[in-house]
Formats: structure tokens, sequence, C-alpha cells
């Protein structure tokens, strides 16, 4: 299947620490 | 030891590989000159270190454009993905650039990056932001206008997610008849 994510699941991410 | 889970270390792989492009209106220089690519992103940690490191659009200049499209699509009719397609078009009022754009640009990306029109995210080429002084403009591109399935499809999801009300009509309009038309409207081929 598609690789798919809701809104809320992506900007629970926006201010995440970057990953390395 | 500590066991750490994968949660915490693996960057969430998007469906799709997406190219940020920028357009800003030098009128001596040729369109396609005015056109650069910023970055590629393919995660969801990606998405976002570029989204929050650039101008949000209400603070571009007049003329300027940002185009996210599937990586290997440009961001122009000409493309073999877009000749035969159109758009969904969400045209702004002066006074929506405060109180709209941002947001609205913000749930296209997030649309896009995150499939959000199952499996008719298959048609879908890209997303514009035209930055104007008579009017701001969104839309998302698709690759076929004859294919009324995915249109509508993906033009109810859109307008849901935006929340405007159902009383508004957006309209599609194909490339072929944006790039010929006379005046200033482009008729729709679907709303």
């Amino acid at each position: 299947g598609k690789r798919q994510y809701d809104r809320d699941f992506l900007l629970g991410f926006q201010f995440m620490p970057a990953c390395v | 030891q500590k066991v750490v889970s994968p949660e915490s270390y693996i960057k969430h792989p998007l469906q799709n590989k997406w190219a940020l492009w920028f357009f800003k209106n030098d009128k001596s220089k040729t369109w396609q000159a005015n056109l650069r690519l910023i970055s590629k992103f393919d995660t969801v940690e990606d998405f976002w270190a570029l989204y929050n490191h650039i101008q949000l659009s209400s603070n571009l200049m007049s003329g300027c454009d940002y185009s996210l499209f599937k990586d290997g699509i440009e961001p122009m009719w000409e493309d073999e993905q877009n000749r035969r397609g159109g758009r969904w078009l969400i045209t702004l009022s002066k006074q929506q650039r405060k109180a709209d754009l941002d947001r609205f640009w913000l749930e296209t990306l997030l649309c896009l990056v995150g499939e959000a029109f199952d499996d008719h995210s298959d048609d879908v080429c890209g997303a514009v932001i035209n930055i104007r002084a008579k009017g701001d403009k969104i839309a998302i591109w698709t690759t076929d206008y004859e294919n009324k399935e995915a249109i509508t499809h993906i033009g109810r999801v859109y307008k849901e997610r935006l929340g405007v009300p159902p009383k508004v009509i957006i309209g599609y309009q194909s490339h072929a008849d944006t790039a010929t038309k006379s005046g200033s409207t482009t008729k729709n081929k679907f709303v």
C-alpha cells in the first residue's frame, strides 16, 4: 500500500529535534 | 544496556521524493532562467527541515512562486507529465494573504507529502503558489485532465482539507486551455 500520513501525524514532527 | 527503538533514529520515509522550486520574476531573464530548484527530500523530517528554513509565502515579493513537484517532473506545462494535465485552482482575495495564504499552502504541502488523495495521489504532479499583487493563487496540478474520477476525488478531499465552505465553487482547468486562453479567465473542465 501507499505510505500515507495524516496531517496531525505530519505536524507532530515540525519541531522535533533533527535526526543525525 | 538500553535498547533504543528504531522510531527514535530512523527518519519517516515518504511515498515519493519531492523537489521544491522557487521562481523569482526578473524581467531581464527568461522564464526558465528565473526558475531555481531549491532542494529535494523524501522523509517527513527532511520536509520540515526545509519548510522551517525558508520564508513563508506571505513574505515573498510579488511575482514569486514556490512549486513542489514529484522528483522528475518540472513545474511547467511542457513537462511530459503535465502536458495533458490541469489544475485545481484556489484564487485568494487580497485580504486572504494575511488570513489564509500560509495556512492553505502548508495544508496543500501536507496533502501532497502525506498522499492524502489515496490511490488518486498517483495522478498528482505537484502544487504551485503564485504571489501576485492582484491576488495570490494556489493550485494542485494533476497529470490527466480527462481522468474525471481522480480529479473529482482530489478536488473533494482538497476542498475539505482547506476548509473551503461547500457553497464556494473551485474550478479545475486544463493547462492547454490556460495556455491558449484569450481573456483573463480559463473555462473550468470540472467544478
